[in-house]
């Protein structure tokens, strides 16, 4: 589902070039369960940006879903973003005066869901991820772990084909780290592809492939047995 | 240098109430090393809040240094915060219009440092996290994981006697969080006290003494081998 060729993201300031991501070519079957490490400042963010159509490369080609998406035009990226892709961001992105529940449903709002029915799926979600009696709060009345929580409740309302989840359990304690990590591979079995990024090799292990980034370049990839 | 009793944080939604800190009583002396841990919405950010001077308790008294913290005037817990206490935010709370540099030099504006002076010691204790090639960048323009690390420079940039650090490593890489333990433990070591959030049991062991909160409470409270 995700192929790229070469592809580059740089940043200039001033003098300085940075290669966040540097001549990378990747590809992601559908179905498939990848987890990325790799050092702070790698390029796995970058990356996932790339691969979510939030940013878009200085060079190199990405294709998704056999459609090159420099071709696409902004509506179709956002379309693709709002019905096929689930995000969870490494800075949660939840919106503060909004409630726990609100944050939830918006994939869904933006989708033209019905109210009650997507506040319903919304409750509903923020149960399996152990917040069903904090839906009414908002996210400065919330722990960081149960915002981060309600990240992950967000990116999985509306049932994504490809999930791209940016350390999802990095603030979570290793009970709540099982639970989430239980719901994506939920989602897994249902055929859909996930691409996860994590600095803990227990959470790398769960899934089938592990590539390791190095400057914006792959270092390792590798099948978990 | 830290005494509760009965100290409690209790926050009412509506018809609900929350006791983020419950009825706590802690000793932490001049010199420890302490990590705290606990399920996500224990209450350790909270608690930490509250050794900080950041909040104030609904109930039960706090003595920091000997003198009871709800008989100080906002000068003095405003002094000790700035001359005393070091903080790593869960939320790194970097400025976003300030650079690296400028984030970590805060605390000694705060002190009147001159500008040459102030500026060299963050410059240095930035090389000290990994990021002496950063200085002039924007939280905007670095990794998460490079945030977090600017928020461990500021906190230690002024040397202080207590050091406050909610969930430091979270983001971070295992080479990286070796080096910022690293840098607590130097801090250790010149005598000052270290109170630490973590979620990870390998984190948590550098410690001399673990805490384990539960819905608010101390759940146990044991020395490390
Ligand atoms: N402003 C607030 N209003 C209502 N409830 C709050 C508020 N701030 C915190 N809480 C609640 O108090 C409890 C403790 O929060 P705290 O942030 O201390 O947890 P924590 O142990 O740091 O969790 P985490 O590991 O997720 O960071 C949580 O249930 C949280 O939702
Ligand atoms: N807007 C920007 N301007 C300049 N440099 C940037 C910008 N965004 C990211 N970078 C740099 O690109 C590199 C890769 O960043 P990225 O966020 O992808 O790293 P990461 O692997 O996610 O790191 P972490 O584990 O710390 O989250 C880093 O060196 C970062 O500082
Ligand atoms: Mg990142
Ligand atoms: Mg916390």
């Amino acid at each position: 589902v995700i192929r790229t060729q070469g592809l580059t993201k740089r940043y200039q300031t001033g003098a300085e070039v940075i290669f966040a991501v540097k001549d990378l070519d990747l590809r992601v079957e559908r179905g498939e369960f990848m987890a990325i490490m790799g050092a702070s400042g790698s390029g796995k963010s970058t990356l996932m940006n790339l691969i979510g159509c939030l940013d878009t490369p200085t060079t190199g080609t990405y294709w998704l879903n056999g459609v090159e998406t420099s071709q696409m035009s902004d509506d179709e990226l956002a379309a693709i973003r709002n019905r096929e892709i689930g995000f969870v961001f490494q800075t949660y992105n939840l919106l503060p005066r909004l409630t726990a529940l609100q944050n939830v449903e918006l994939p869904l709002v933006y989708r033209g869901v019905p109210a009650r029915e997507r506040r319903a799926v919304a409750a509903e979600v923020l149960g399996h991820v152990g917040l069903g009696t904090r839906i009414q709060h908002r996210p400065n009345e919330m722990s960081g772990g149960q915002r981060q929580r309600v990240a992950v409740a967000r990116s999985l309302v509306g049932t994504p084909s490809l999930l791209l989840a940016d350390e999802p359990t990095g603030n979570l304690d290793s009970r709540t780290t099982e639970d989430i990590l239980d719901l994506f591979e939920q989602l897994h079995s249902q055929g859909n592809t996930i691409v996860l990024v994590t600095h803990e090799p227990d959470v790398a292990r769960r899934a089938q492939r592990v590539i390791v980034l190095r400057d914006g370049e792959i270092f390792s990839d590798e099948l978990n047995d």
